[in-house]
């Protein structure tokens, strides 16, 4: 599965 | 949240708000580089598309809004409202130049292989040089109006609080993402020489000008 990132900042 | 990146986001917003109010307030984008700013454009499209995909917080959102309408607003009055004013001779740093090796750059460091964090990744990487056609142009025009100085050194500030904001949160969260740090302080450096002249000249009253 592809992981996906979460990119909290700006 | 820490009181770092804050004010990293205040300081950037600081910053592009300051920009269109001395557009505006002037009538002029005179010694404002439009290649700089098309560069932020397609950084933060490019970064900001996650806004369909990806839900962080209200905040995020709403900043992430202002700066994708700000960055808009402001070519639209480089390049129609006021494109007489535009200063297009010493606008001439080649941006293929930031462009291509940024995109090259993304495929090749990446977190993961999906379009948007390509997308991502290149945004990282352009904005970490965007500033540069900003930057020749002040040393081919060798000076710069104080309002300008203002606006770069709040967008220089901006990265370097990033800096500790991410020394913080390796610290308190274990968060560690090194493409942005490493980009972050490629950014940062740029602007060092800047912010030298800025410290002894625009801060005691004197106009940026270059000996």
């Amino acid at each position: 599965p592809v992981t996906e990132i979460d990119h909290d900042e700006l | 949240m820490n009181i770092f990146r804050l004010c990293g986001d205040l300081s950037h917003l600081l910053a592009i708000l300051l920009l269109l109010f001395k557009i505006w307030k002037t009538r002029s984008c005179a010694g404002i580089s439009g290649k700089t700013q098309l560069l932020f454009t397609i950084v933060y499209t490019a970064r900001y598309l996650d806004l369909f995909t990806s839900f962080v917080s209200v905040y995020n959102s709403v900043m992430k809004i202002v700066f994708l309408t700000a960055s808009y607003g402001t070519l639209y009055l480089m390049f129609y409202k006021f494109k007489p004013t535009y200063d297009h001779n010493h606008d001439s740093f080649r941006i293929l130049y930031l462009i291509v090796p940024a995109l090259v750059l993304s495929f090749i460091i990446v977190h993961v292989y999906t379009v948007m964090e390509i997308l991502w990744t290149f945004s990282i990487y352009l904005e970490a040089v965007a500033i540069m056609p900003q930057l020749f142009m002040v040393s081919r025009t060798g000076e710069a109006e104080t309002i300008t100085s203002h606006y770069l050194f709040a967008l220089g500030s901006y990265r370097a609080l990033y800096i500790l904001n991410w020394i913080y949160r390796y610290y308190t969260e274990d968060f560690l993402d090194w493409i942005t740090i490493m980009a972050g302080i490629v950014q940062t450096i740029l602007y060092c020489d800047f912010f030298y002249l800025y410290i002894t000249k625009v801060l005691k009253g004197k106009r940026l000008s270059l000996p």
